[in-house]
């Protein structure tokens, strides 16, 4: 409870949290924050899956040998735009790469269901139109 | 909002739907206390639509079957532990309601304190998907897909009414004007 919401453990707190607070699912995103196109960083794979969980993109699990050569730790087009979508879809700045804010919202608790199902997203037709009537 | 592909919708002729809390997969809270969160959480969408939800004397007969569960709970959808993914529920007719147990619950009626999940507010987030609600990125709505801990939102948005009622038709009942649903807001429970 000390910790501020929003914030990823930070390294130490393993050894003075109890364990299944110590490492919330998504809290190592944090470290990622700043990546953007033609970056190579581990755990960029993992955020891969994340978005692909959410509907953000699209790859096999596994080919035949029980490996993924599209999940890599690469930068690459298609993550910068699944990054963008998401951006889109929670009225973010679309830029594309993992600013603080973008990763802020990944790392915040969430509804397991997906935000685009079946490659169709309508979660940013109606709802970007309000949130743009409200800047205005 | 959105809806889910093809929108899928309760059939015309079924305007009262039943639901249940599993007996098997609970978590440890008064069970009075946990009936009144959903029963309040079912209640804010009856009051904008012409849906009605009553509690299943038997949970295998209910419309809606809600439970708590962790890890992998046979759906394909593992829960994944502390915080991450709190719950999900299946679009119409499937009436599957699932949440995860190790989550910390605020369930005994109270505003969250730091590092709880606010039960009410994930309930009436997940019943917009039961009844057909996808994902909204109206902040305020009730839809939209994340929620931190320590806060509650539990009033429809504007964006949440219109989607459903778009569904379901308006209840006669419902004012637009004298109701909170535009305003609604997060309200932050305990200093994190």
């Amino acid at each position: 409870n000390f910790l501020p919401k929003n914030i990823s453990s930070p390294p130490w707190a393993s050894n003075i949290l109890p364990k299944n607070i110590s490492s919330p699912p998504w809290a190592s995103f944090q470290n990622l924050t700043g990546c953007h196109m033609g970056d190579h960083v581990p755990g960029l794979a993992d955020l891969k899956r994340y978005l692909k969980r959410f509907g953000y993109m699209n790859f096999p699990d596994n080919d035949t040998n029980g490996t993924n050569a599209n999940v890599t730790d690469d930068f690459d087009d298609s993550l910068e735009w699944a990054i963008k979508t998401y951006q889109k879809n929670f009225n973010l700045n679309p830029t594309g790469s993992l600013d603080i804010s973008t990763v802020n919202q990944i790392v915040r608790p969430r509804c397991g269901v997906p935000d685009i199902i079946n490659g169709t997203t309508t979660m940013n037709s109606s709802g970007a139109a309000h949130a743009n009537d409200r800047r205005l | 909002y959105s809806y889910f592909p093809g929108s899928p919708s309760w059939p015309s002729n079924k305007r009262q739907l039943t639901y249940a809390i599993s007996p098997a997969d609970r978590i440890s809270a008064d069970d009075a206390t946990l009936r009144s969160i959903f029963a309040r959480a079912f209640e804010r969408w009856s009051n904008v639509t012409q849906l009605t939800f009553v509690e299943a004397a038997e949970y295998s007969a209910a419309d809606i079957k809600i439970g708590f569960y962790s890890g992998d709970h046979g759906d394909g959808e593992p829960f994944d532990g502390v915080l991450g993914t709190l719950a999900h529920a299946f679009s119409p007719t499937s009436g599957r309601f699932h949440l995860d147990a190790a989550e910390t619950w605020a369930a005994d009626g109270n505003l969250p304190s730091a590092g709880e999940i606010d039960l009410e507010s994930v309930a009436v987030h997940e019943i917009g998907h039961l009844l057909g609600l996808g994902h909204s990125s109206v902040e305020e709505a009730i839809m939209f897909p994340t929620i931190s801990s320590g806060t509650r939102r539990v009033e429809l948005a504007a964006d949440d009414v219109t989607g459903i009622q778009l569904l379901y038709g308006a209840n006669p009942n419902y004012n637009a004007s004298s109701s909170s649903s535009n305003s609604a807001q997060e309200e932050k429970g305990g200093a994190a």
